[in-house]
């Protein structure tokens, strides 16, 4: 069964922050992540896309709780970095779906995006490692899309709530 | 052992395709993957950050020798998700770490970024998902890069050529 995937996993009482067009050289990202380890900070998934003109956006989620301490940090790192705008959103989700690995993942991508395009969920951040495909979304939306992505996936009726994405 | 992780990987020969300034709408994703599942091409690393004023960019990365399909497909679906343009580059690398699961990953970030940066390599693309963080560097300094990143984790003399990252 060419779908067939370990698990759905999701978290919800998540914040993002994001870095707007922090410098594209190195240290960059290790003074940012080097802050937060510094004050106990745990950015659970990290995000950065290709540079335009050296400058890029790092964005990273946190647990809705330590928000502020994030924000604090990071305030304290921006020019360091060089970011032209610090963004912080609360009330986000995170969905995952992990591979098995031994099946092809080929259209793993395919099947979860749709499933959330299907129901007119923006996916606000993609970040995969590995054999797993993490996508950030509004929070409003969480329930019904893990449903989604698992009815997708063949895996109506199987434990939907799983630990944290 | 705070740094203690799992392991080292690393991929060589990688290629990266980014759809640059694509509309942030449902859906636009989902016609990237589905497009490129269709034509069999296996985009291992997607990576989206947030968007700006309705457009955001999105990239993933291929083998080198997938590259021209991938650039065939993404040409077909282009004006359908509104990219203003698609980049392309290869002779990349990715390097992950993955955490053990078992210890706090509070600053496993921040030890491969400095790792990283001391060599005075620059992160092109930071994608993690779970307990792993991948980034996408110049394929020129693999080979340090991976050295490094062990050191950095205490795992010099560890095998240290794994499969896929
Ligand atoms: C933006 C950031 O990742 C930078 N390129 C670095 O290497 O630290
Ligand atoms: C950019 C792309 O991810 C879009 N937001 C979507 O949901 O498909």
């Amino acid at each position: 069964f060419a779908n067939r995937i370990a698990g759905v996993a999701h978290q919800m009482d998540v914040a993002k922050v994001t870095l707007v067009a922090l410098m594209d050289r190195p240290g960059v990202a290790a003074a940012v992540f080097r802050a937060l380890a510094t004050r106990h900070v745990h950015a659970d998934l990290i995000v950065q896309n290709i540079g335009h003109e050296g400058r890029t956006d790092l964005s990273f989620t946190v647990a809705a709780d330590d928000l502020d301490i994030a924000l604090e940090t990071i305030a304290a790192v921006r020019d360091e970095v060089g970011a032209r705008d610090v963004t912080a959103r609360t009330g986000l989700a995170k969905v995952s779906v992990v591979g098995s690995g031994l099946f092809s993942s080929l259209d793993h991508a395919a099947t979860m995006f749709s499933a959330l395009s299907e129901l007119g969920v923006n996916i606000d951040i993609i970040s995969t490692s590995g054999i797993r495909i993490t996508c950030v979304i509004d929070g409003g939306h969480v329930e019904e899309a893990v449903r989604a992505v698992h009815a997708a996936f063949g895996l109506e009726g199987e434990d939907r709530w799983q630990s944290t994405a």
